[in-house]
């Protein structure tokens, strides 16, 4: 046995010329919720609930693309989804669709300790919040003013935009996202511009 | 995208993820960080959270390849995580935090940077952007 170990991450694919002290943000959050799970890890809780109580941090800060900071539909609204899963006996939850559960991660727990089902998607994931009894909000709590510009530049751009940030702030910064030939599936991502 | 993966002092790994998807993506898509297997995996060897391009992952398995070629290839986890996001994600932009039962941490990506912090009960610590 090695002793305990802890991985946080905050999204893949960054802007390469996100201002330093957005970067400076990032790495504090990271650096907080890392400290967060080692406490606990060292007050002897089990696996799934660090990993659970970390997320919830995570999905709280707008910093990241989860919980309240989440990327926006077509739509401009907030759809979110999570799962989570214990090694010991490969227990798992998830959920999709969510739009108003203030913590994703927390039902998808829950899904895995108090559902007969792994997964859980949009009506019946938020029928289930509900009955559980879980942190409920508008849809407004997760949108941010940033990401309502970020929207608007994916729309112009007619483009889907990765899990990073692009400060709406020196929006010729952006040009890199844009202009990249970014790739899905194989395909440039101009192509899944919405009809 | 967020996510976190643990080893505990009892050796029990978990892993978590959760993501509000891509911007300007269409109402009901669903990426990797939903699907077990995909997003996210947790075994007796070890624990995976991805993030990037979800199609990719999804495509990829990518969260139980890693513990896959741990156990079939007896491949260690840096090991494991190296070959995953090499081997594949194909075209696809992606990277991956995960941890073992013998309390090793492990990273990679193969896009522009990941935000990502990981420790070990031995005290190493860090946490980074870029490569």
């Amino acid at each position: 046995m090695g002793g305990w170990a802890i991985a946080v991450h905050g999204g893949a694919g960054v802007d390469p010329n996100l201002p330093v002290e957005r970067q400076e943000e990032a790495k504090q959050l990271l650096t907080r919720c890392l400290n967060i799970g080692i406490s606990a890890l060292r007050s002897s809780l089990p696996a799934i609930d660090v990993v659970e109580l970390v997320v919830r941090e995570l999905e709280s800060d707008p910093v990241f693309n989860s919980g309240r900071g989440s990327a926006l539909t077509e739509k401009g609204t907030v759809e979110m989804e999570a799962s989570i899963m214990d090694g010991a006996g490969r227990r798992c939850g998830a959920v999709s669709g969510i739009t108003t559960v203030k913590n994703p991660i927390s039902l998808a727990r829950l899904v895995m300790d108090k559902s007969p089902h792994s997964y859980l998607a949009f009506s019946g994931a938020e029928d289930f919040a509900r009955q559980q009894g879980v942190e409920t909000v508008d849809n407004d709590y997760f949108i941010t003013e940033d990401n309502i510009g970020m929207l608007k530049l994916a729309k112009e751009a007619k483009t889907i935009l990765f899990d990073y940030r692009i400060p709406p702030v020196g929006l010729d910064t952006c040009s890199s996202a844009v202009d990249s030939p970014l790739q899905m599936n194989g395909l440039p991502l101009t192509v899944y511009a919405p009809e | 995208t967020v996510g976190c993966v643990v080893v505990d002092a009892q050796g029990r790994c978990a892993a978590a993820t959760s993501t509000g998807g891509l911007m300007n993506k269409m109402s009901g898509r669903i990426g990797d960080s939903p699907l077990i297997g995909a997003g996210t995996y947790a075994c007796s060897l070890c624990g995976v959270s991805c993030t990037g391009e979800g199609e990719a992952i999804i495509r990829g398995t990518l969260a139980r390849d890693v513990a896959a070629v741990m156990e079939y290839k007896g491949l260690g986890l840096q090991e494991a995580v190296d070959y995953v996001v090499k081997e594949r994600l194909d075209q696809g932009k992606a990277g991956l935090i995960a941890v073992s039962k013998n309390g090793e941490v492990a990273y990679g990506f193969n896009c522009v940077g990941m935000f990502r912090g990981c420790a070990t009960e031995d005290g190493f610590m860090e946490v980074g952007i870029w490569e």
